[in-house]
This record gives structure tokens, sequence and C-alpha cells, in this order.
């Protein structure tokens, strides 16, 4: 494992944390999409099958029951707990849009065509694109608290960590899976009109509002 | 090569 590879570990599971400690320690999931922590859940639940197949390290296994408990969790205290303060009027995002054209093109464009290999690559598709309905949310209310910036920030610097592993390990171990890397390209690039906003507006202390 | 059976990233 190289550092951009752990340190976007690291920095996923850093931006499930605050998530997490937000909702938890302000009673409130407002201004969070539910529909994103939907699809994350469903996204490794899809791509974590391999746990029950295949042996690859207890870190490998540790972490995706860590990431799989964290995203049971959040669904857990938006659709249940803390469902009084979840903010539905303003998460409506059609996730069909999101999840139909995934998956028929997991049917069409994979490494295998085995049932798990469809699941993982759907996985892969879905994640590129699951944040959709949390910016959605953003740009309809025209604002993010801090919090929750410095979470959609952690997770945008995840996948483009995981851009700088997959150089890396073409570079010297001569690897690469086009699917994840085309995915997480796309992935990325999605973050980048918030990663600009993060730098000029949240690091100067300002709170995330966008332009009426 | 284009790996597809042994998935060691998260």
């Amino acid at each position: 494992m190289n550092i951009f590879r752990f340190l976007g570990d690291l920095s996923h599971l850093i931006a499930i944390v605050i998530l997490l400690l937000k909702i938890w320690k302000s009673r409130s999931c407002a201004g969070i999409s539910g529909k994103s922590q939907a699809l994350f859940a469903v996204v490794f639940t899809t791509r974590y099958l391999d746990l029950f197949t295949n042996f690859i390290s207890f870190y490998n296994t540790g972490m995706k029951v860590v990431y799989i408990a964290c995203s049971y969790a959040m669904v857990w205290m938006i659709y249940s707990k803390f469902k009084a303060t979840y903010d539905g009027n303003h998460d409506t995002f059609r996730v069909e849009f999101l999840v139909a054209p995934t998956a028929i093109l997991a049917f069409l464009v994979n490494h295998d065509f085995t049932p798990l290999e469809i699941l993982w690559t759907f996985s892969i598709y879905l994640e590129s694109v699951a944040i959709l309905p949390q910016l959605f949310m953003v740009s309809k209310t025209g604002e993010a608290e801090t919090i929750t910036s410095h979470y959609l920030f952690a997770l945008g610097v995840y996948r483009t960590l995981y851009l700088f592993n997959w150089i890396w390990r073409y570079q010297f171990e001569g690897f690469f899976d086009l699917i994840a890397i085309v995915a997480g390209l796309v992935q990325t690039i999605l973050y980048c009109d918030f990663f600009y906003l993060y730098i000029t507006k949240v690091l100067k202390g300002k709170k995330l509002s966008l332009p009426a | 090569g284009d790996e597809s059976t042994l998935k060691d990233e998260l």
C-alpha cells in the first residue's frame, strides 16, 4: 500500500466520522441528504460482498466492516433516530436517475459477467455519483453548515488521493483498473466546484453560501 | 494489467 492510498482511506474514514459525530452531537441531521447516505450504504453493501469470499488483510476486512457499519448507522440516524430533524423537503433529487443508469452500465461494462463482479462494478459507478443528492440539496438551500463542508471536502479528497494512488500503482506495479479509474475521475470532477468554494470561502472562516 | 478478481482497494 502506498501513501496516497492510505491517506485516501484515512480521509474517507475521517469524512464519515465527521458526519456521524456532527449528527450525533447536535442531535440533528438538518442539511444532510438522507438519499446520498442511503446510496452510500448501497455502495458499501454491494462492493464488499467479497468479505464472504476473499480474505485480503485484517486492514482490508476491518475497514470494510467499519464503512458498512457507519453507513448503516448514518441511515438509521437520518431515517429513524433523528427523523424529525431530517429536511426531506429539500432532499428531492430523484435517485432512480442515478441507480438505473449505473445498474444498466454495470451490466454492459464490467470485467466479468458474474453476479459479484457486476455488483462490484455497480457500486463503483454508483459511488461516483452518490454525492449528487447532497450537492443538489446544498445548491437548493444555497448554503451548507461549515461542518458539512468539512465532510464534503474530506470525502472529495478521498477519491482525489485514490487517483494519485492509481498513477503510482500503474507506474510502479503496472497495475490499473480502468473501471475504477474512469469512475474515480468522474467522482473527483463532481467535487471540483465544491473544492473551489471550500478553499475560497470555508477556509477563510466564512460559511458556505452560494450566490442567489 | 487489468485485474478483476482480488479487490485489495476499498
